[in-house]
């Protein structure tokens, strides 16, 4: 059953018993799923159960080298979707990409289900 | 001493900064 | 442990009293003691920001780029201490080869603490010095100490 990955998380990150649920506080940090894809077609979908009011949060996919102790999209190994603004973000590079209506903040927010969708080539 | 670096605060104990939620971004379209 | 949280206590007067920034014959300005320091006597704290690992090459861009000197300090693999901005008089103390300080990281209360201990006695008036350990970079950074066991290079 994929779930998110004790031993692959900032370690400031809480996890729930169950491991379906992460709650960060502070800076932006990572936890990743225990399983991951390389060829195909994939897709998963998550709720967001609680957003206060001025946190955010970055969403997506990233590689194995991706770095941990920041936010998805920071480096060349992560692609994200941010909570404000419905941001973009991939290499730290921010671009327009979705604009929910969310009186005052744009994006998306506690409530929402979101859907990930990744298409890699097929292997020879 | 500290008069000769401007805009430098004069701390006691360490102080953990608070990151901005664009601290790591370089552009945002 | 108990004994060092004790010392911890009563470092911030200790350090403000005993302790004074001067012009150093090894670059700009230096920390110099104006008491005697016994050897492993706690001296001061590298105070400062508590900032991530990542945000540390940033940072030092940004300052070079302002002209500013850059003070940091690393704890662990993951934060650092930037002094840069906010800090203390431990940002002045000098590298040097032949160093009279060490450097720990001190659990306290939960929290790490980068302190400056004596390696050796320390007379009234000396300098304090320890070793930056820089890692090694292809830009070299010409290293001042003058001491004869000078690496040339502090990284």
């Amino acid at each position: 059953k994929c779930s998110l990955a004790l031993h692959d998380r900032a370690p400031q990150l809480k996890l729930s018993d169950d491991r379906t649920c992460v709650t960060g506080e502070k800076g932006y940090s990572m936890v990743r799923a225990t399983h991951g894809v390389s060829h195909g077609s994939w897709y998963f979908e998550v709720t967001i159960k609680e957003k206060p009011s001025n946190s955010a949060l970055r969403i997506g996919w990233a590689q194995k080298l991706a770095n941990l102790q920041a936010p998805c999209g920071y480096d060349k190994f992560s692609y994200s979707w941010r909570s404000r603004k419905g941001t973009r973000f991939h290499d730290s590079i921010g671009k327009s990409y979705s604009r929910l209506v969310e009186p005052g903040t744009g994006g998306f927010t506690q409530g929402d289900v979101l859907g990930f969708y990744i298409n890699l080539p097929l292997l020879d | 001493w500290s008069a000769f670096a401007p805009d430098f605060k004069e701390l006691d104990e360490n102080v953990e900064y608070e990151e901005r939620e664009s601290e790591y971004d370089l552009e945002d379209e | 442990d108990t004994c060092s949280s004790t010392k911890y206590r009563h470092l911030k007067d200790f350090s403000k009293s005993a302790l004074v920034v001067k012009r150093s014959p090894i670059h700009g300005r230096g920390l110099y003691t104006l008491v005697d320091l016994n050897q492993s006597q706690m001296i001061i704290e590298y105070s400062g920001e508590i900032i991530r690992n990542e945000l540390c090459d940033r940072r030092e861009k940004f300052y070079e780029s302002k002209g500013i000197g850059c003070y940091m300090f690393r704890i662990d693999e993951f934060e650092v201490i930037d002094a840069t901005t906010k800090g203390n008089q431990a940002r002045f103390i000098n590298h040097s080869c032949e160093p009279n300080c060490i450097s720990r990281v001190l659990v306290i209360g939960g929290h790490k603490h980068i302190v400056i201990f004596a390696q050796r006695a320390i007379s009234r008036g000396e300098e304090l010095t320890y070793d930056y350990k820089f890692p090694k970079e292809d830009v070299k950074i010409k290293c001042l100490c003058k001491s004869s066991k000078c690496r040339r290079y502090l990284n």
